[in-house]
């Protein structure tokens, strides 16, 4: 463990309470009359989380953490599955059955089909892995299908013009996370020996480059002091 | 040289 992946994994862990700590937000802010601002936001305009993205990474970490019971790795490693696993799962359940958080969920500007990235994704772990096993083929599908779960929560902060601040966080912290990955296997490459795994690092560079337009609004919006908004 | 696929990462 480097101080680089621990952060990444630090700032992965960040970006759920983010979330957790918005639908907690939105909850506890329904029934009051005479709501904060911050609850005013929250209730009267869309989360702007997309369900899609959180349905895709609940798949991801479902077939990624195939091995939690048969591979022990270490306590840190368990644990942070569990965390990965159980919080996806609860994300998706209250975006879906919880009669509140739904509310704030718009529906009708979050229509990325998951089918268009979970076939493909599913195709290319079968014909490019390195064990053709079930465990390894699905790991390799969870880690293409990460690298492009983010596109449909991308792609609602584009056609949503306001998007609220711990949104803005979440991503920002989801896009940290994976730059502090590349930073970690750059280091492990140099210091362990043998450490070559090319598919995790194409799929991981994929996914940081897509953040990239994400980061430049964002870091200029901090720069100008100004509220970050992305181009239509 | 042989491959072990090890997965110590998240």
């Amino acid at each position: 463990m480097n101080i680089f992946r621990l952060a990444g994994d630090m700032t992965h862990l960040m970006s759920v309470l983010v979330l957790l700590l918005k639908i907690h937000t939105i909850k506890s802010c329904a029934g009051k009359s005479y709501p904060c601002s911050l609850c005013f936001i929250l209730l009267e305009s869309s989360s702007g989380i997309s369900l899609k993205t959180q349905e895709l990474y609940a798949l991801v970490f479902a077939t990624r953490y195939l091995d939690i019971f048969t591979d022990f790795i270490s306590v840190y490693n368990t644990i942070m599955k569990l965390i990965f696993l159980g919080s996806s799962f609860s994300i998706v359940w209250y975006i879906r059955r919880h009669k509140i958080v739904r509310r704030s969920y718009d529906k009708d500007q979050d229509t990325f089909r998951h089918f268009f990235l979970v076939l493909p994704c599913l195709l290319l772990a079968l014909i490019i892995n390195e064990k053709f096993t079930f465990k390894e083929v699905l790991w390799t599908f969870s880690l293409y299908l990460e690298a492009v779960a983010i596109l449909p929560q991308l792609i609602l902060l584009q056609r949503t013009r306001n998007i609220d601040n711990l949104t803005g966080q979440y991503v920002f912290l989801l896009g940290a996370y994976r730059a502090l990955y590349i930073l970690n296997w750059i280091y492990r490459y140099f210091t362990e020996p043998h450490y070559v795994h090319w598919i995790t690092w194409i799929s991981g560079l994929v996914q940081t480059l897509l953040y990239a337009d994400f980061f430049y609004y964002y870091f200029s919006s901090l720069k100008n002091n100004v509220k970050l908004k992305l181009p239509a | 040289p042989h491959i072990t696929v090890e997965h110590d990462e998240l």
